[in-house]
């Protein structure tokens, strides 16, 4: 390993079970594993060990991003994510997009876009969202890959959707705001 | 939400990170994870004298966190001149923002208990790197390495 490098990855500030402690801890450390896989090789940047570490982490079914995510009032997967360049300045997002497997991968793809200068003069977006951001996808050879929405909705995910989304049309709404905040990550 | 902050010898520092957001959200909701400013940040001063290096990553209530533009109000607070940084420990620098700045605008408007949690990864001028973590929530799980030190450290923060 030759490069000089530092990584350091998060799972979540909210409420992390003990029961999953472990699991949890295990996609950390794979996260990072992951992230210093590729130094020395000619891609290796700041930017890429983000965007490997953190495409580890969605994948993981015990951390609320991509693979696991919450699910929205309708029990479907909507996903935010963003990266941003320390000497660039360079940054790229998307925000509830649906059905893109690493959709850090797509936020990373906006973000190359931007860099590259446009022949007609089109500011590069620094966002995009929803169905607009799917079709980029579709549009980029390399980056996030679609998948079928349902695959992204984990069995964990979608009991404790049934939880809360019954307890929502509970006569008792106060008790849901005060616990439903406490377990969010 | 999940995140990561790095710092490579060919492009220096970089933030990442994402989220399936709030359980129940209305679809279509977008929380500090896709906006600009808000969840993530990276930056590298021109010169030492201008600040500190630095990348962050920041998890918690989505709204709360954009109307407050977290990221980068962080690292303004790490740039002289705008954030007033004279050099001051990011302990400090991260009490400030997350104390006198982020906690005080949710309580105005009627959040007692905003959640919130950040990693910070800062580079000094003799070249180390310092690794940060803040949270108001139960807990929060973080790992690190680096070339140096390749052995993964995960732990949950509590």
């Amino acid at each position: 390993m030759s490069d000089n490098v530092y990584i350091a990855v998060h799972g979540g500030a909210g409420f992390h079970e003990r029961k999953y402690e472990k699991e949890i801890k295990h996609a950390l450390q794979r996260a990072c594993k992951f992230a210093l896989s590729n130094l020395g090789s000619k891609h290796s940047s700041a930017l890429t060990m983000v965007e490997d570490a953190v495409s580890s982490l969605e994948d993981d079914e015990h951390l609320n991003a991509g693979y696991g995510s919450n699910l929205t009032l309708h029990g479907t997967v909507e996903c935010d994510a963003a990266i941003m360049s320390g000497k660039s300045g360079c940054f790229g997002s998307v925000g509830a997009v649906a059905g893109i497997k690493n959709p850090i991968r797509l936020a990373r793809s906006v973000l190359d876009y931007s860099s590259i200068p446009s022949p007609i003069g089109r500011i590069p977006p620094l966002t995009l969202v929803s169905e607009g951001a799917r079709q980029f996808a579709l549009s980029q050879p390399s980056s996030a890959h679609l998948v079928s929405l349902e695959s992204l909705v984990s069995p964990k995910a979608e009991e404790r959707w049934r939880v809360w989304k019954c307890r929502v049309t509970s006569p008792d709404l106060s008790s849901l705001s005060k616990h439903l905040n406490d377990i969010q990550d | 939400t999940v995140g990561a902050v790095a710092w490579h010898e060919s492009d220096g520092m970089a933030a990442g990170v994402s989220s399936g957001g709030l359980l129940l959200k209305y679809p279509g909701r977008i929380g500090e994870a896709a906006v600009f400013g808000a969840g993530c940040w990276a930056q590298e001063p021109f010169d030492a004298e201008q600040g500190t290096e630095m990348a962050c990553s920041i998890s918690g209530t989505g709204e709360y966190i954009i109307r407050a533009m977290l990221a980068r109000k962080l690292g303004e607070a790490f740039e002289k001149g705008a954030g007033n940084f004279d050099g001051d420990d990011p302990h400090e620098v991260l009490h400030r923002v997350l104390n006198d700045q982020f906690w005080r605008m949710c309580r105005g408007r009627g959040e007692p208990n905003p959640s919130v949690g950040v990693l910070l990864l800062t580079r000094e001028n003799d070249g180390r790197a310092r690794l940060w973590c803040a949270f108001t929530t139960p807990n929060m799980a973080i790992a690190y390495a680096s070339s140096k030190d390749p052995k993964v450290k995960a732990v949950i923060l509590r």
